[in-house]
């Protein structure tokens, strides 16, 4: 037996805070290391 | 902004795009989540959730189930990108026409940052190994393979690359090229696939490289993106199979540096993984590429 989980498509965060206007701020605020996720540790 | 946590970047998430439904409880309360193999922990917002990332997004009741069992304990993840802190709970978690009874998952009480209240997910679902997994919490899979639900363990189809840690899916990668040269990763290096990473993101220098590279030049300068298809491919050596990606998954500017402690780490993120169906084979610790037909 295959269990399948659909995945459906949605409007991306990105997009989201674009179209509010909050992009720009977004991406002043958060400049962190993505491979923070992994060390969070060293973070 | 809650005063427990402080604001959390969501870099990570910011471009993924798609998302997987599960119901939570008897009858199930659905929440839209990542389904993320570079984390391990279930969580969803629940009533007990005030910030305001919660007040646009599904929100967990336990009142409304009959099968919630509560816990005592607490749970506090860091994503890299963003934490959230809450209280652990069981139920039975309906996923793929499975049902995953005695789930144990994060109701969140506090969720970081304002900008949370724009993301098109209420939840993740962590697809990583127990043994980065917060509070010791029992992911998904593990439960639902532990049940003897499925009848192979494993969550998608398999080729074959040999795992190099076991905690996230981490792989060695051979080289990466461009035009038959090495412009990253010249002596092999480590990756980690990530469905809940967006991007295809390294380490700075060799992603300069890259943007150093005279086509890519050339196509900035012009600011002409109808010319990103005149662009090379990136091409991924893994295990002596190349596996190439095309300049229209990879054009989009990734900032920020690297804090590996291992040497040189690339995220194969969504947009690696979108080029290839992805499997992820617990029994043998491998991950599995196949080209998408």
């Amino acid at each position: 037996i295959i269990y399948k989980v659909p995945l459906v498509r949605k409007k991306s965060l990105r997009r989201n805070l674009s179209e509010h206007g909050l992009l720009k701020d977004f991406l002043k605020k958060h400049n962190r290391n993505p491979a923070s996720k992994y060390f969070p540790q060293a973070e | 902004a809650p005063t427990l946590i402080d604001e959390q970047p969501l870099e990570n998430y910011l471009d993924v795009e798609y998302f997987g439904t599960i119901g939570i409880g008897t009858p199930a309360q659905d929440f839209t989540v990542i389904f993320d193999t570079g984390s391990s922990n279930l969580w969803v917002p629940s009533v007990y959730c005030s910030s305001l990332a919660c007040t646009n997004h599904n929100l967990f009741n336990p009142q409304d189930s009959s099968t919630y069992q509560s816990t005592s304990g607490t749970l506090s993840i860091t994503y890299g990108t963003g934490s959230m802190t809450g209280i652990l709970g069981y139920d039975t978690v309906q996923v793929g026409g499975i049902s995953d009874t005695n789930q144990i998952f994060g109701l969140s009480e506090t969720e970081p940052g304002s900008f949370l209240y724009y993301a098109p997910f209420d939840g993740i679902l962590g697809l990583a190994y127990p043994s980065i997994s917060s509070s010791g919490a029992t992911p998904v899979f593990d439960n639902i393979w532990d049940q003897g639900l499925v009848s192979q363990d494993l969550f998608s189809v398999y080729l074959s690359c040999k795992l190099v840690a076991v905690g996230y899916w981490q792989i060695s990668v051979d080289s990466i090229t461009m035009n038959g040269e090495a412009i990253a990763c010249a002596e092999g290096c480590q990756a980690i696939v990530d469905t809940g990473t967006s991007l295809l993101t390294g380490p700075t220098s060799p992603i300069a490289n890259i943007q150093s590279d005279r086509s890519q030049r050339e196509l900035r300068r012009r600011g002409d993106c109808s010319a990103i298809s005149s662009l090379p491919d990136i091409v991924f050596t893994i295990n002596g199979i190349q596996y190439p990606v095309p300049p229209s998954a990879y054009i989009l500017q990734v900032r920020g540096a690297w804090t590996p402690e291992s040497g040189e780490l690339w995220i194969l993120g969504d947009v690696f993984i979108r080029q290839y169906f992805t499997v992820f084979d617990r029994a043998n610790n491998q991950v599995g590429l196949a080209p998408v037909a």
